[in-house]
């Protein structure tokens, strides 16, 4: 599973 | 973007200018847990440090400079502007106990041990218990003027439509993360209660106050 990745959330 | 972030988004901004509005309009910060906005204003900024480096899209940057601001202006509102409205006597939650425990896990669960990751894996921990103050200063005085009640169903509820969002992108998008699926549903239990009374009383058009 991928962790997160970038930031893409606020 | 789906709905389900976005309803939290948005939901998110509500609370936030709700609250800014009812100090503003009222001149008062009565009821307001000062500590737990400065632990809020301290979220925003440890997670928003590439808010300059690192471009996602405009709906991001401006969301978040929204929050940032939103977020020192109400500091400001309840320390300087109308200090004298403060009701520091309520709000006596020791803030050091959340700072610290949370930085120490920051340091110690994290996913990549570099800066800008701990100090992103400190602001979801920090953020999900920096409501604490409120809900003790609420508990403390037995009872919260409506307008606060909305503020607070509204922020609970953000965090709670992120949890059907990492659901969605875990089956969508094979996004996984676990530290703020774990720091999320911390954030939103601590709400249920607060939920089950907002949910029982407010929206029958009572007023919220705990048996004392």
């Amino acid at each position: 599973i991928l962790k997160r990745l970038l930031k893409d959330e606020l | 973007m789906n709905i389900f972030r976005l309803a939290g988004d948005l939901s998110h901004l509500a609370a936030i200018i709700v609250l800014l509005l009812k100090i503003w309009k009222t001149r008062s910060c009565a009821g307001i847990s000062g500590k737990s906005q400065i632990l809020f204003a301290l979220v925003f900024t440890t997670r928003y440090l590439d808010l300059f480096t690192n471009f996602i899209s405009p709906y991001n940057t401006v969301m978040k400079m929204i929050y940032l601001g939103c977020a020192y202006a109400t500091v400001y509102l309840i320390y300087m502007k109308f200090k004298a409205t403060y009701d520091g006597n309520h709000d006596t939650f020791r803030a050091e106990f959340l700072v610290v425990p949370v930085g120490g896990l920051a340091f110690l669960v994290n996913h990549e041990f570099s800066p800008l990751e701990i100090l992103w894996t400190f602001s979801i921990y920090l953020e999900s218990v920096a409501i604490l103050p409120q809900l003790f200063m609420i508990s403390k005085t037995g009872e919260a003027e409506t307008i606060t009640t909305h503020y607070l169903f509204a922020l609970g509820m953000y965090r709670a439509l992120y949890l059907i969002n990492w659901i969605w992108r875990y089956y969508f998008e094979n996004f996984f993360d676990l530290i703020a699926i774990v720091a999320g549903c911390v954030q939103t239990i601590l709400y249920c209660d607060f939920f089950y009374l907002y949910i029982t009383k407010v929206l029958q058009g009572k007023k919220l106050s705990l048996p004392a």
